[in-house]
Protein backbone atom coordinates (compact mmCIF):
# COMPACT_ATOMS: atom_id res chain seq x y z
CA UNK A 1 0.00 0.00 0.00
CA UNK A 2 1.23 3.31 -0.85
CA UNK A 3 0.27 6.01 1.62
CA UNK A 4 -0.82 9.17 -0.02
CA UNK A 5 1.47 12.14 0.01
CA UNK A 6 -0.31 15.64 1.13
CA UNK A 7 0.24 18.19 -1.86
CA UNK A 8 -0.09 21.62 -0.37
CA UNK A 9 -2.29 23.83 -2.41
CA UNK A 10 -1.83 27.69 -2.52
CA UNK A 11 -4.72 30.16 -2.66
CA UNK A 12 -4.88 32.44 -5.69
CA UNK A 13 -4.24 35.54 -3.80
CA UNK A 14 -1.32 34.46 -2.77
CA UNK A 15 0.69 34.79 -5.80
CA UNK A 16 -0.12 38.62 -6.62
CA UNK A 17 1.67 41.18 -4.95
CA UNK A 18 -0.34 43.58 -2.45
CA UNK A 19 1.02 47.01 -4.10
CA UNK A 20 -1.43 49.59 -3.27
CA UNK A 21 -2.92 50.63 -0.30
CA UNK A 22 -6.91 50.44 0.64
CA UNK A 23 -8.53 53.59 -1.23
CA UNK A 24 -11.26 55.15 1.15
CA UNK A 25 -13.44 56.42 -1.81
CA UNK B 1 11.29 53.15 1.12
CA UNK B 2 11.04 49.95 -0.97
CA UNK B 3 10.21 46.46 1.07
CA UNK B 4 13.66 44.45 1.78
CA UNK B 5 13.36 41.42 -0.68
CA UNK B 6 12.98 37.94 1.13
CA UNK B 7 16.10 36.03 0.51
CA UNK B 8 14.07 33.29 -1.20
CA UNK B 9 11.26 33.04 -3.30
CA UNK B 10 8.04 31.43 -1.84
CA UNK B 11 7.25 27.71 -2.98
CA UNK B 12 4.15 28.56 -4.93
CA UNK B 13 5.97 29.67 -7.78
CA UNK B 14 7.84 26.43 -8.47
CA UNK B 15 6.32 25.52 -11.32
CA UNK B 16 3.32 22.39 -10.73
CA UNK B 17 2.68 24.09 -7.65
CA UNK B 18 -0.91 23.36 -6.97
CA UNK B 19 -3.25 26.78 -7.00
CA UNK B 20 -6.61 27.07 -5.78
CA UNK B 21 -8.83 29.91 -7.62
CA UNK B 22 -12.02 31.18 -5.43
CA UNK B 23 -14.61 29.17 -7.42
CA UNK B 24 -12.29 25.66 -5.63
CA UNK B 25 -10.91 25.19 -9.07
CA UNK B 26 -6.86 23.96 -8.86
CA UNK B 27 -4.31 24.43 -11.46
CA UNK B 28 -1.10 24.43 -11.73
CA UNK B 29 0.92 27.56 -11.34
CA UNK B 30 2.02 27.84 -14.86
CA UNK B 31 -1.21 26.86 -15.87
CA UNK B 32 -2.52 30.27 -14.87
CA UNK B 33 -4.18 33.01 -17.30
CA UNK B 34 -5.01 37.02 -16.81
CA UNK B 35 -8.82 35.32 -16.34
CA UNK B 36 -8.15 33.05 -13.67
CA UNK B 37 -7.05 35.98 -11.64
CA UNK B 38 -10.01 38.10 -13.12
CA UNK B 39 -12.39 35.75 -12.78
CA UNK B 40 -11.44 34.85 -8.81
CA UNK B 41 -10.96 38.72 -7.44
CA UNK B 42 -14.87 39.09 -9.04
CA UNK B 43 -16.17 36.59 -6.64
CA UNK B 44 -13.99 37.58 -3.76
CA UNK B 45 -15.77 39.70 -1.03
CA UNK B 46 -12.18 41.34 -0.23
CA UNK B 47 -9.42 41.83 -2.69
CA UNK B 48 -10.21 43.30 -6.47
CA UNK B 49 -7.64 43.22 -9.04
CA UNK B 50 -5.71 46.96 -9.81
CA UNK B 51 -2.99 47.13 -12.91
CA UNK B 52 0.12 48.03 -11.67
CA UNK B 53 2.84 49.63 -14.74
CA UNK B 54 6.10 49.01 -14.44
CA UNK B 55 7.81 52.59 -14.15
CA UNK B 56 11.45 52.09 -13.27
CA UNK B 57 13.73 49.22 -12.80
CA UNK B 58 16.73 49.78 -11.12
CA UNK B 59 19.68 47.95 -9.40
CA UNK B 60 19.78 47.51 -6.36
CA UNK B 61 22.34 47.52 -3.09
CA UNK B 62 21.19 44.24 -2.07
CA UNK B 63 22.62 41.51 -4.79
CA UNK B 64 20.57 40.02 -6.83
CA UNK B 65 17.45 42.19 -5.88
CA UNK B 66 16.38 45.04 -8.09
CA UNK B 67 14.35 47.59 -7.29
CA UNK B 68 10.63 47.79 -9.42
CA UNK B 69 8.69 50.97 -9.74
CA UNK B 70 4.93 50.87 -10.22
CA UNK B 71 2.44 53.07 -10.92
CA UNK B 72 -0.56 51.46 -8.86
CA UNK B 73 -4.37 52.04 -10.20
CA UNK B 74 -6.71 54.81 -11.47
CA UNK B 75 -4.61 56.78 -8.61
CA UNK B 76 -1.24 56.30 -10.01
CA UNK B 77 0.08 55.95 -6.78
CA UNK B 78 3.57 54.90 -6.99
CA UNK B 79 4.80 51.97 -5.25
CA UNK B 80 8.52 50.57 -5.01
CA UNK B 81 9.13 47.15 -4.11
CA UNK B 82 12.76 45.25 -3.76
CA UNK B 83 12.40 41.95 -5.18
CA UNK B 84 15.01 39.00 -6.49
CA UNK B 85 15.65 39.52 -10.01
CA UNK B 86 13.84 36.01 -10.38
CA UNK B 87 10.64 37.43 -9.19
CA UNK B 88 8.09 36.69 -11.17
CA UNK B 89 4.84 39.00 -11.93
CA UNK B 90 2.04 38.37 -14.06
CA UNK B 91 1.49 40.59 -16.68
CA UNK B 92 -2.20 41.41 -18.02
CA UNK B 93 -2.48 39.20 -21.36
CA UNK B 94 1.34 37.56 -21.28
CA UNK B 95 1.66 35.92 -18.12
CA UNK B 96 4.86 34.99 -15.67
CA UNK B 97 7.51 37.94 -16.47
CA UNK B 98 10.89 38.52 -14.27
CA UNK B 99 13.66 40.57 -14.51
CA UNK B 100 15.99 37.53 -15.27
CA UNK B 101 14.10 35.17 -16.72
CA UNK B 102 16.56 32.83 -17.28
CA UNK B 103 17.33 32.59 -13.40
CA UNK B 104 13.31 32.09 -12.68
CA UNK B 105 13.34 28.83 -15.30
CA UNK B 106 16.38 28.14 -13.65
CA UNK B 107 15.35 28.34 -9.90
CA UNK B 108 11.53 27.38 -10.42
CA UNK B 109 11.85 25.89 -13.78
CA UNK B 110 8.89 28.71 -14.38
CA UNK B 111 9.25 29.72 -18.01
CA UNK B 112 8.84 33.72 -17.71
CA UNK B 113 8.99 36.58 -19.89
CA UNK B 114 11.10 39.50 -19.49
CA UNK B 115 9.81 42.05 -17.36
CA UNK B 116 10.32 45.81 -18.80
CA UNK B 117 9.03 48.93 -18.30
CA UNK B 118 5.47 49.84 -19.73
CA UNK B 119 4.36 46.17 -18.53
CA UNK B 120 1.25 45.62 -17.06
CA UNK B 121 1.40 43.62 -13.70
CA UNK B 122 -1.95 41.91 -11.70
CA UNK B 123 -1.89 43.11 -8.15
CA UNK B 124 -4.00 43.62 -5.40
CA UNK B 125 -5.84 45.82 -3.27
CA UNK B 126 -8.23 45.76 -0.40
CA UNK B 127 -12.24 46.72 -1.90
CA UNK B 128 -13.26 49.58 0.39
CA UNK B 129 -15.11 48.56 3.61
CA UNK B 130 -17.96 50.08 4.36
Amino acid sequence: NVEPRSVPVFPWHSLVPFLAPTQSD
Amino acid sequence: APLSPSSTLPPYFMKGSIIQLADGELKRVEDLRTEDFLQSAEVSRELKIDSSTVERIDSSKTPDAVIIQFSVGEHKAQVCVEVLVEYPFFVFGQGWSSCCPDRTTQLLALSCAKLSVGDVCISLTLKSLR
